[in-house]
């Protein structure tokens, strides 16, 4: 009597859960933008045997965004899960694996995330700030003073914007404007008057780092600043260096 | 008497019949649980 077929793998079976860890590590590995994502649930899992010792997997994700940057060398499970009223982003994936005498190894992963609805947050904390778009002027002008500030006041290299990790607006009871972004060291200290012709570090010296910022716009005007720089981090061969991904050769 | 009573009671409410090789149905396998929190 031929073997009964293996039953179907639950969601939360141990080799669910180490494909979904393989999955997670190749998708922060191989994210150039914004912050790293942590494992919220397993959604599907669908096993198709392919001859003796190897099997294709296919993984449906449910991501919740942390609040560590892509750059950052913190450890995934050392960062926070991004709260609800710091208005949370999810992300969807759908990850196809092989496992080959046992060995995991991701073929293809796509993904897309989105924030939680204003309504959602408003219900629960009505006075919270929102996520707002990247490019709304007051965003850009709260970072370019921001770094300015911290480059006028540093007593080390001149740090230059690499990305906005993302921006939040409140509106009352006071108009304040939180932003958060990445930043580089260049070759220049922060001293230095002629910033034009100061360049990112080259890779074997990179030094990336991440700032945030609040500004209080109304009803007074505080600007408050807080960068930190990383160190350098040995990139490592299956992760590009992030400054070729942000600065491609041809700088534009 | 009221503890045995209680007892007999539950002993025939256990008593109510069950079709042959019964088996409850396993959890469902997918989606898994939530490690965090639904958006």
């Amino acid at each position: 009597v031929p073997a009964a077929p293996p039953a179907p793998l639950g969601c939360d079976d141990p080799e669910s859960e180490a494909a979904a860890e393989v999955a997670v590590d190749y998708i922060n590995s191989h994210s150039h933008h914004g912050y790293k994502f942590t494992l919220n649930t397993i959604d599907n899992i669908r096993v198709l045997p392919q001859g003796p010792n190897k099997e294709i997997i296919f993984l449906e994700l449910d991501l919740l965004e942390t609040t560590c940057h892509i750059l950052s060398p913190t450890p995934l499970a050392n960062c926070t899960v991004r709260s609800f009223t710091d208005h949370a982003v999810e992300g969807d994936c759908d990850v196809k694996l092989q496992k080959v005498k046992g060995q995991l190894s991701v073929l293809a992963s796509k993904c897309h995330s989105h924030a939680d609805s204003s309504e959602d947050i408003r219900q629960l904390c009505p006075d919270c700030p929102l996520l707002v778009t990247l490019n709304d002027t007051e965003v850009l002008a709260t970072v370019t003073e921001s770094l300015n500030v911290y480059n006028g006041k540093s007593t080390g290299a001149y740090l230059k914007l690499l990305e906005i990790g993302r921006a939040k607006m409140q509106y009352h009871p006071a108009h304040v404007v939180s932003v958060e972004f990445a930043v580089a060291a260049t070759n220049c200290s922060a001293a230095e008057a002629n910033v034009e012709a100061c360049h990112l570090l080259p890779d074997d010296q990179s030094d990336f780092g991440f700032c945030t910022a609040t500004k209080v716009i109304r009803p007074s005007q505080d600007l408050q600043v807080n960068c930190q720089l990383y160190g350098h981090q040995v990139p490592t061969p299956d992760t590009p260096l992030l400054s070729r991904v942000f600065w491609p050769t041809s700088t534009t | 008497s009221v503890a045995r009573r209680a007892v007999a009671g539950i002993a025939q409410h256990d008593k109510v019949p069950r079709p042959v090789g019964f088996v409850p149905p396993p959890p469902p396998p997918c989606p898994g649980k939530i490690r965090h929190f639904k958006i």
